[in-house]
């Protein structure tokens, strides 16, 4: 563990939490993407099904349990709780397109052709394409409250952070998972359009951000 | 890639 990964994760915590509370407070979902938080619900899941075989640490087990519960939560709040509140006219995204594309990777390039580790491969290229369907949403309504960009935020900074970390783990224990690097950084230039807008809108203190 | 039995990060 290192500090880049580490901030990481909290980073990616604090921001499954915030979409978590604004949903929760304002009692709608409106402007999020369901489709979205069914694909994050998806990548915990298929990441973390070695969640009872195997033991790595406390943390590590703990952060698993806590992701899971809080991601299917906000799957839980978008579809049954506030569905009358959900915008399913402006979460259009075809998640298909996504979904075929990750799988028939997943079994082109992984490290070992079993299951689990499949599984765990699909799991690493869906979540750089899952925000999509949030993304296509914003372009789509032409905004996003000031709450939402702070959720993408921070979604956007994990992955970079994590870009950090194994660059670290590389110079300090010459260990790269390229699966999760190559995919990592594709994950994270996704982000890159929003983290202009954000920084030239949002932080302007603008409140919503507008699309030009 | 080192082989590694499995995957210690999140």
């Amino acid at each position: 563990m290192n500090v880049f990964r580490l901030a990481g994760d909290v980073s990616h915590l604090v921001a499954i939490i915030i979409l978590l509370l604004k949903i929760w407070r304002s009692k709608s979902c409106a402007g999020i993407s369901g489709k979205s938080q069914v694909l994050f619900a998806l990548v915990f899941t298929t990441r973390y099904l070695d969640l009872f075989t195997v033991f790595i640490s406390v943390y590590n087990t703990v952060m698993k349990v806590v992701f899971l519960a809080l991601s299917y939560a906000t799957v839980y709040l978008i579809y049954m709780r506030f569905r009358n509140s959900y915008n399913s006219e402006n979460d259009t995204f075809r998640v298909e397109f996504l979904l075929v594309p990750v799988i028939g990777l997943s079994f082109l390039e992984n490290y070992a052709f079993t299951p689990l580790e499949i599984l765990w491969t699909f799991s690493i290229f869906l979540e750089a394409v899952a925000i999509m369907p949030q993304l296509f949403m914003i372009t789509k309504t032409g905004e996003a409250e000031s709450i939402t960009t702070h959720y993408l935020f921070f979604l956007g900074l994990y992955r970079a952070l994590y870009i950090a970390n194994w660059v670290w783990r590389y110079h300090t224990e010459s260990f790269y998972d390229l699966i999760a690097i190559v995919s990592g950084v594709v994950q994270t230039i996704f982000f890159c359009d929003f983290f202009y807008l954000y920084f030239t809108r949002v932080l302007r203190g603008r409140g919503k951000m507008t699309l030009p | 890639y080192q082989r590694r039995a499995h995957h210690d990060e999140l």
